[in-house]
């Protein structure tokens, strides 16, 4: 496996809050837990109806459904298993497959 | 061999590397690569020149590819140029025009550091890889490391956060080297690309502020002619607008840099996709992505042959 697997279960989730409240609720729950943010670039850009992709460490996933769901904040989950979609990533023809 | 190359796979930085010294001995006639210096672990940073050469002096347009390390749609783009470019110089009469008249320096890795360190260790690796002495954390945004309102709104002065604009500007070496070669050759660079990925944007000045440049009417034609050239590929919508209303605000980006520098065509692409594959578009995808951008890149290198 890519970088050793380390990938295996995290997933990305995009959450769109859609009033200042859960705004704020968003990010004091991404700051609990360690994140990627791959848009915004920053949690301070976070604001009402704008969509946010983080990346969540598989430890984290089940913890971040239940505080999301338990604040009514409207989420999905893009990826369900970041390390699969990396190694999709890559086709047969690649170099790293040859590997 | 470059007839063998691959441009629809990802491809390590040593691969790449070769790549361009193969272009460069293979196309004389088109091709001249160069470095334009260091990065912070000592790797050469390499530039082509693309272009017919001439006694004149020409108009040129600037590319750079990979300033943020994960987005690996960026390099794949820079080599898809390159390819495109020369292999359609003698059949495409507006290719042929474009690298008569004007020469294209193309960067395929700004961030060569960090694509190393996302190809092999974190793939959403996004900063260089400086080293930090007061802080374990490493790492610079190159996109918010120029000197222009540096390290203001948008930018964090934290090491260990992604938008960390660094301890001043130009403290990259990478940075300052671009940042060097563009201010030598002002008077020609007519236009500055960055590729980023993604969000499926083009974007122009100003990052750091809500107002529009002086020269709005003649680069919101530019974007509006290369986002319509993008979308007959197929189909693909892209949004176009000053980067700071259209995406965010930022500041110390190198397209706020590039304008303030004196380059009247300043602009960022943010390739595909919206949000399903995000940073992971398959290598299925790196041929629609890159032909569709060609032509936003051709449309806009056209312009400048057009007065304004």
């Amino acid at each position: 496996f890519l970088y050793n697997n380390r990938y295996s279960g995290d997933q990305v989730f995009r959450i769109t809050p859609s009033e200042d409240d859960q705004v704020q609720e968003l990010k004091r729950i991404l700051g609990h837990y360690e994140v990627d943010l791959w848009q915004p670039n920053s949690a301070a850009l976070i604001c009402p109806n704008i969509t946010v992709d983080v990346h969540v460490r598989r430890n984290d996933t089940r913890a971040l459904h239940t505080h999301l769901k338990q604040e009514r904040i409207d989420y999905r989950v893009f990826i369900s298993n970041l390390q699969k979609q990396i190694e999709k990533q890559t086709g047969q023809r690649s170099s790293r497959k040859r590997r | 061999s470059e007839s063998q190359y691959d441009y629809e796979v990802y491809h390590s930085l040593e691969e790449i590397q070769s790549w361009m010294f193969e272009m460069n001995r293979t196309h004389s006639d088109l091709v001249n690569m160069f470095s334009v210096g260091k990065s912070y672990e000592g790797r050469a940073l390499y530039v082509l020149q693309i272009g017919k050469r001439s006694r004149h002096q020409k108009k040129a347009v600037w590319i750079d590819c990979g300033v943020h390390a994960r987005e690996w749609i960026g390099p794949a783009f820079c080599q898809w140029f390159v390819k495109e470019a020369i292999n359609s110089y003698q059949y495409d009469s507006v290719t042929r025009r474009l690298l008569n008249q004007l020469n294209f320096y193309i960067m395929p890795v700004f961030n060569v550091d960090g694509y190393q360190f996302s190809w092999t260790t974190d793939r959403f690796w996004r900063k260089t890889r400086s080293k930090n002495h007061k802080f374990h954390c490493r790492g610079v945004d190159a996109n918010r490391n120029w000197k222009v309102k540096w390290c203001e709104e948008g930018a964090s002065s934290h090491p260990c956060d992604d938008t960390y604009c660094g301890p001043f500007p130009e403290s990259e070496p990478e940075v300052k080297a671009v940042a060097k070669f563009l201010r030598k050759h002002k008077k020609r660079v007519k236009a500055y690309i960055s590729i980023h990925a993604y969000a499926q944007m083009l974007l122009y000045p100003y990052s750091y502020k809500y107002a529009s440049i002086p020269n709005f009417s003649c680069v919101e034609s530019a974007a509006q002619s290369a986002v319509t050239a993008l979308y007959s590929a197929y189909g693909v919508r892209y949004r176009y607008g000053p980067a700071s209303t259209t995406l965010y605000v930022s500041s110390g980006s190198s397209i706020d840099w590039a304008y303030r520098n004196g380059i009247p065509y300043a602009f960022a692409f943010e390739l595909r996709d919206t949000g399903y594959f995000g940073f992971l578009l398959p290598e299925s995808l790196i041929s629609p992505t890159c032909t569709e951008t060609m032509r936003a890149v051709k449309a806009i290198a056209s312009g400048l042959l057009k007065k304004c």
